[in-house]
């Protein structure tokens, strides 16, 4: 942020949105059409403004106290900005990676999952994405509308998208997960190892229960 | 079950093909295949039981059983391909749990790779390979963790009989927490305040024995011992460790940045940013564990929805399976979506990783303050969203979620660990906020 605000910043691939000159208005017109470049630029829109707010609070309190004192009293934006600045980089990564996707049918329910993703992430954070009139109550609205959609394309493939993380059921490690489904059954077997079905009347009984009841 | 059988026919594209394109490609899942095929194979690599079965002792005995047979059979993979073939052997004996070579491997070894001068690296090394010696990392004190400056633990050097003089000053100076501690290992590497001339320099690395190679009884000057049952990685000895002026000839510290000469003189390393690199390579890991467990948790809670019927929507028209209910595909699908972005991210760092260790022979440091700045962010973010994505995943399961026999409990106190070792999270987040202020 100081190297930005002076004019002479040198920064690699991953930082250098800082230097990018802001955008008044997202260009969000609807999900369908919402491009990744506009989705990575709204993130780098949201991620600098918070960068710089941070940067201008911490300069404030150094102008009251010491530089330690004003770090630590300008801790909780900073974390929000180095929040928004790993979130953008997801982002970016997400649909850059699924943009090499050579087959459409992967291509398609991997585009709906990096929707789904960017928009709740922006629905979760959208007092960011709304401050300074950025984005619209209606273009809010529209990402939102857009995660529904997202989640109605995506349930046929839900099932055959886990099933792609190739987990053998030997390291899910679970009766619940069991690729072929036949989970009740499973469970009613699982439970027979508990150490307390080895005997049908425990000492507990004997001990504790019993004699209470006889009473 | 014919519900997860319609399920998979309703799929639009090729499982296999989209295995491939996470995984990186056909040659990589036909090696999981082989992998997981000689697994099986071998008896002495699985569990008598059901490891949630058995008692802590029990699971500390299996878990030493399973990683001595582990490392016999090696071979089976490409041991310098961790972040992929190693990881995928290790989860799939291991499970969600460590063991008493889990940071001889991870740490103890890349440690002496990474900061040894060649003397010290002949002396090592094979040892350390050829699991001769066990070794640890022992860094966290009882009262001071990611804020190395103030670690308390001390090394002294004494030039009249050249050794350096290990000492707990406090209590709350204690090493605590470093993984197979307790009971397993008979070195560490241990990171103390280097003393010499009456003059401290920081924090450095010393390779100390803690116990008789022979007995494997604690060395005199040596308190050591588990410091008992934990919310999870209960088949590991975290444990403490206290030094009573314990003596360890100069040699004993790793100087291959940092030197200290027989008459005591601190020679300084050249660019304190050189230990970044393996940090960065240690989260690439952590975060690809991050993004299959939680995609393991997104598994079992969407395949369990799919055979789970519960309710009508439509009166009369029979109970359905409860992924039909948008708020059920609310709760689970975004996890999936994250699970992706997480685990893109990790191929995306470890490659970035690669490419800075190549810049770095040639002396081009530009990328790696960035490279390390996000990975500390990375780490912070996708350990949290994890963690709570993996409880959302349980929660969305019922009742049947809370047990055991679902494995989430297990993947929540597995997965959320990483919230914490390798540095607490606001303190990574805060790290990085220094990079992008300065930016």
């Amino acid at each position: 942020a100081k190297e930005v605000r002076s004019g002479n910043a040198k920064l690699a691939a991953i930082c250098g949105y800082l230097a990018k000159p802001d955008l008044a208005h997202s260009k969000f017109a609807a999900w369908q059409t919402y491009s990744d470049a506009n989705i990575v630029q709204d993130f780098e829109h949201v991620a600098r403004r918070q960068i710089f707010r941070a940067y201008d609070v911490l300069m404030r309190h150094q102008r009251e106290t010491s530089t330690e004192e004003a770090w630590n009293r300008a801790s909780i934006e900073l974390c929000k900005a180095s929040r928004m600045h790993v979130r953008l980089y997801l982002v970016r990564t997400f649909l850059e990676k699924v943009a090499t996707a050579a087959d459409a049918s992967l291509r398609s329910p991997l585009t709906d999952l990096t929707r789904l993703y960017a928009f709740d992430l922006i629905t979760a954070s959208q007092g960011e994405f709304l401050k300074g009139d950025f984005m619209s109550d209606s273009q809010a609205d529209g990402i939102r509308d857009g995660i529904y959609r997202c989640l109605e394309r995506l349930r046929p493939n839900a099932v055959s998208l886990v099933d792609s993380w190739d987990f053998d059921d030997a390291e899910l490690h679970s009766v619940l997960g069991r690729r072929d489904g036949n989970v009740y059954p499973a469970l009613l077997e699982w439970a027979q190892k508990s150490q307390l079905n080895k005997t049908e009347v425990l000492p507990t009984f004997e001990k504790y229960l019993g004699p209470m009841m006889k009473e | 079950n014919p519900d997860i059988t319609k399920e998979r026919h309703a799929g639009t594209f090729d499982v296999r093909k989209m295995a491939c394109f996470l995984y990186g490609g056909e040659d990589k899942l036909q090696r999981r295949a082989e992998i997981l095929e000689f697994v099986k194979s071998k008896p002495e690599l699985h569990d008598p039981i059901p490891v949630e079965f058995m008692t802590r002792e029990e699971r500390i005995d299996n878990a030493a059983r399973k990683i001595v047979a582990m490392t016999d059979n090696l071979e089976q993979i490409d041991a310098s391909d961790f972040f992929g073939e190693g990881m995928y052997y290790q989860s799939l004996i291991m499970g969600r749990d460590l063991h008493p070579l889990s940071l001889h491997f991870v740490m103890f070894i890349p440690t002496i790779q990474g900061q040894t001068d060649d003397e010290q690296l002949d002396e090592w090394l094979s040892l350390a390979i050829s699991r001769g010696i066990i070794g640890t990392y022992a860094q966290t004190e009882l009262g001071h963790g990611t804020n190395l400056k103030n670690l308390e633990t001390t090394a002294t050097y004494d030039p009249k009989t050249e050794e350096f003089i290990i000492n707990s000053p406090t209590i709350t100076s204690a090493k605590w927490w470093p993984g197979a501690l307790g009971k397993s290992s008979n070195y560490a590497i241990v990171v103390a305040q280097l003393y010499t001339k009456g003059v401290c320099h920081g924090p450095h690395p010393f390779i100390v024995q803690l116990r008789d190679l022979e007995t494997h009884k604690p060395m005199k000057g040596i308190r050591v011992g588990d410091i008992g049952p934990k919310f999870g990685f209960n088949s590991s000895d975290n444990g403490f460790l206290l030094f009573d002026n314990y003596r360890i000839p100069r040699q004993g510290m790793l100087m291959r940045y940092s030197k200290v000469e027989r008459d005591g003189t601190y020679i300084a390393p050249k660019h304190s940013k050189l230990g970044y690199g393996t940090m960065v390579f240690v989260r690439s890991i952590m975060i690809k564990d991050q993004a299959t467990q939680l995609a393991a948790a997104a598994c079992i809670a969407i395949r369990y929805s799919a055979i789970r019927r519960q309710g009508e929507i439509e009166q009369g028209a029979g109970e359905v399976q409860i992924l039909d209910y948008q708020t059920q595909q609310f709760r689970l699908m975004p996890q999936l979506a994250r699970a992706f972005a997480f685990m893109f991210a990790a191929y995306e760092i470890r490659d970035m990783y690669m490419k800075v260790t190549e810049q770095l022979t040639h002396g081009n440091v530009d990328l790696l303050p960035e490279i390390h700045a996000l990975s500390s962010g990375l780490k912070s973010v996708v350990s949290w969203e994890a963690a709570q994505g993996i409880e959302q995943c349980r929660l969305a399961c019922g009742g049947h979620g809370y047990s055991l026999a679902s494995a989430f409990p297990e993947i929540y106190a597995y997965s959320v660990g990483g919230c914490t070792y390798e540095g607490e999270n606001i303190v990574m987040l805060l790290q990085v906020a220094r990079f992008l202020m300065k930016a």
